[in-house]
């Protein structure tokens, strides 16, 4: 397969995967081609190249493309990812057996407070200096940070100068994809907010 | 403004606001349309009759429309939440000031292990039996749950029979929406998984 095919196979998958988390059931070419701003055509060409169906007039099925994109995309093995800041919120994502089911393993974390630092735990806790080497040593390309707002974006500077590639941000601070690393912010408030939507929708309706 | 009217506003915000969090800046009337299953030409009707205006060449600024769109629904004030499990992730999330920025309080936790019930704290932790009194007193519509797996099925039920509408729902079980009442299911392994299409995306271009 050439890469740009590859390219589009594994953003439709992306978006896949968040309209799922939306609850979509079904999707249309046109969905797809909006959200990439690509031509229609040019996804149901791609489909046709890889043996995705679906009913034209019904649109695909989510789960069905995704396992399909999977299986063509060769879902590679477990990804290994570290996290930075194991306190409240890092160690229940330690501790998250959600990770297991999307092949995703947390591997180490990193914690400048002493007390959390626990180098024989079955995940270990090391020491902030020993990022570099443990990154460098273990080909680590995607970390979680979940440190305080006042040592969020030094640290991330660090993960980017140590070839962090992937940076999943808690951290109250908008931070913004560089060329070689891209960062995800997470705000679950929006989560909320878009909650309330949902039920004052429901309760005018 | 009529229910229709003032309930597919509700519906562009939510989808904008969810937009926003993936990255868009700006957004095309069909983008809105696909979204929600309605023909685009009823989008810039919408937009025409409550002043959304946009470059239509260029499309529609998301930040701009959010804006103009707490404007017009009338953010109405505080909105009070409570949370159910009060462990590790319950209180990263009761600590969390990102919802002040979203004008969403946490106003009590409830936790079955006496241990963490501290009724006189600034945000109270009660045991899981004040919940109903809780819920009717204080008019709540929207819970967050933090719940272990085992113990999150009956809680949703607890919740929902107490007259909750909205369910933010972050244990390992998918839970569907029932007529009156509204569950989000958060899976943060997903965000990671996106991050990993970015990044070998990003690598094989
Ligand atoms: N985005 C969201 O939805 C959301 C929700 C909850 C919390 N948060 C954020 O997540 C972060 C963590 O929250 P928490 O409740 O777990 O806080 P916490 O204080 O319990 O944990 C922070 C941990 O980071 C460690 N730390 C501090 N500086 C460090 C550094 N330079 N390198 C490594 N470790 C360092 C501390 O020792 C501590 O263990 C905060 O920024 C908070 O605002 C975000
Ligand atoms: N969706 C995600 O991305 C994600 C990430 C991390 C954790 N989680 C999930 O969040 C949940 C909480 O994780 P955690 O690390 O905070 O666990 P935890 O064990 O630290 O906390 C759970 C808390 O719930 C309380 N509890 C148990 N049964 C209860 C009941 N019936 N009513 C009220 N309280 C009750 C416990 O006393 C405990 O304090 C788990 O289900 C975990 O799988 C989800």
């Amino acid at each position: 397969m050439e890469y740009e095919l590859i390219k589009r196979l594994s953003q439709y998958k992306k978006i896949l995967i968040k309209l799922r988390s939306m609850g979509f059931v079904k999707i249309f070419s046109d969905n797809l081609s909006d959200a990439l701003g690509i031509s229609a055509s040019l996804v149901r060409k791609d489909f046709a190249a890889t043996g995705l169906t679906g009913k034209r007039r019904g649109g695909y099925q989510v789960n069905e493309l995704i396992a399909k994109l999977n299986d063509l995309l060769g879902k590679n093995g477990e990804q290994h990812i570290i996290i930075v800041g194991c306190g409240k919120l890092g160690s229940a994502l330690i501790n998250y057996k959600g990770f297991e089911n999307e092949q995703i393993r947390i591997v180490a974390g990193f914690d400048a407070n002493p007390e959390r630092q626990t180098p024989d735990a079955p995940i270990p806790i090391f020491a902030p200096d020993r990022l570099e080497s443990y990154i460098r040593e273990q080909r680590i390309q995607v970390a979680i940070l979940t440190v305080p707002e006042e040592s969020s974006l030094q640290t991330m500077e660090r993960l980017q100068s140590y070839g962090i590639r992937g940076i999943l941000n808690f951290a109250p601070v908008l931070m913004r994809s560089s060329e070689h690393c891209n960062v995800e912010n997470v705000n679950l408030a929006l989560e909320v907010e878009k909650l309330f939507y949902f039920v004052n929708a429901q309760q005018s309706s």
